[in-house]
């Protein structure tokens, strides 16, 4: 049977921190020397790539990466993103022990690309549910 | 900024062979792009299809960024960003905003009975189809013609074009023809030409080797057959940013979630 009489609203422990406000982890990392990983932004353009003639648009590619130390490095079992969403579940149950995944999606964005194929058909390609690129750490 | 923008880009350069290659499997495979490209001859400047679909390229990732804007108008035919002279360009639709792929095809032969032989003139367009997408299915298709002012015409005379599909044909004898769409415009007008051609486009999808074209009729109100070239209709011998073609407008069967690579 619930209590109806509690006097006070007893505080979840798994309120996430505020994602803008440092979380202690946060702090503690700079503190001890060590580079936090953070993630990186690399444009890649597809005439970088020799793809001028073959991708009419975009004009290329933002990939993202992380760089830094990695307080959960996993084996090569496991590929980045299915680690980040699993060490985002970990944090929510030790958010003081665990630090967030940098990368974890937080948002699927859509991307297009528009491309020949061989017969100099166009197509144009919508891919819906895109999951940010995340290190994992 | 762009002083950014290169130091990002030379920072590409600084990557290893190794990191190049995984980058551009990491790309390729996000964007879901098949495989490495074969060196493309450098392309002459764009035809009417890349235009059209480059045009369409920015309504929807503008739709991306904003939400959702084409209808269908009153004939319930979708118009797209038509890429030049266009007289409306509404906002984009659901055939184009749930449309997982739109290919868009250029034709391959183009027959034509005209003004040296025996009416009814008509004329013959056939797109080979062949590199659909597996698992897709046909959402719309449309026709596109670019119809330009000729001399002698009298601009108010009504143009009734319609276009069907080869269905069947029989050696020495016309072929089975089933109607797709029609249109009336003033002889004087002057843009693109929107054709329904979803049905054509799905029995084509089914069955490949059904796959045998349309045809183009033009009559005046009296009946009176004309040819699609008198009237202004421009074939494949005319600017190539003005050339016919088809775009198809694809939906992905729904897969419940994208697998983790």
């Amino acid at each position: 049977a619930v209590r109806h009489n509690s006097p006070r609203k007893k505080k979840n422990k798994y309120d996430l921190p505020h994602p803008n406000r440092p979380g202690i982890f946060d702090q503690h990392h700079a503190n001890s020397g060590r580079q936090a990983c953070k993630k990186h932004e690399l444009y890649v353009s597809f005439s970088d790539l020799g793809w001028k003639d073959w991708v009419l648009a975009p004009p290329g590619y933002s990939a993202y990466y992380c760089d830094g130390e990695c307080d959960y490095p996993l084996g090569s079992c496991m590929n980045a993103t299915n680690h980040a969403m699993i060490q985002l579940v970990v944090h929510l149950i030790k958010p003081d022990e665990v630090p967030k995944a940098c990368c974890a999606p937080t948002k699927l964005s859509p991307i297009s690309v528009l491309f020949y194929d061989d017969n100099n058909n166009v197509i144009l390609k919508k891919h819906r549910n895109m999951v940010v690129k995340t290190c994992g750490c | 900024c762009v002083c950014g923008q290169k130091e990002v880009q030379s920072s590409f350069r600084k990557l290893s062979g190794r990191e190049k290659k995984e980058m551009q499997r990491e790309i390729l495979s996000i964007l879901g792009l098949p495989g490495r490209p074969r060196p493309h001859p450098p392309l002459r400047p764009p035809s009417s299809a890349p235009l059209f679909m480059l045009d369409l390229y920015h309504a929807v990732s503008a739709e991306g960024d904003e939400g959702p804007g084409l209808g269908l108008n009153q004939e319930g035919v979708i118009h797209a960003a038509l890429p030049t002279l266009s007289t409306h360009t509404p906002p984009l639709g659901t055939v184009v905003s749930e449309a997982d792929t739109v290919m868009s095809f250029v034709n391959l032969v183009e027959h034509e009975r005209d003004l040296l032989q025996p009416r009814p003139y008509w004329k013959e367009f056939r797109f080979d189809l062949t590199p659909l997408p597996q698992g897709e299915t046909v959402t719309a298709a449309e026709f596109r013609i670019y119809k330009t002012l000729t001399m002698g015409q009298r601009a108010n005379r009504t143009l009734h074009i319609s276009v069907y599909e080869i269905q069947r044909e029989k050696r020495h004898r016309e072929p089975e023809l089933v109607l797709l769409d029609m249109q009336s415009v003033p002889a004087g007008q002057e843009g693109w030409l929107a054709f329904d051609v979803t049905s054509a486009s799905n029995h084509w999808l089914l069955h490949p080797r059904s796959n045998l074209g349309i045809r183009l009729y033009v009559e005046t109100e009296e009946d009176r057959s004309l040819s699609a070239g008198w009237v202004g209709l421009i074939g494949r011998r005319g600017p190539r940013s003005k050339q016919p073609f088809m775009v198809t407008f694809f939906r992905a069967s729904q897969a419940p979630c994208r697998p983790p690579r």
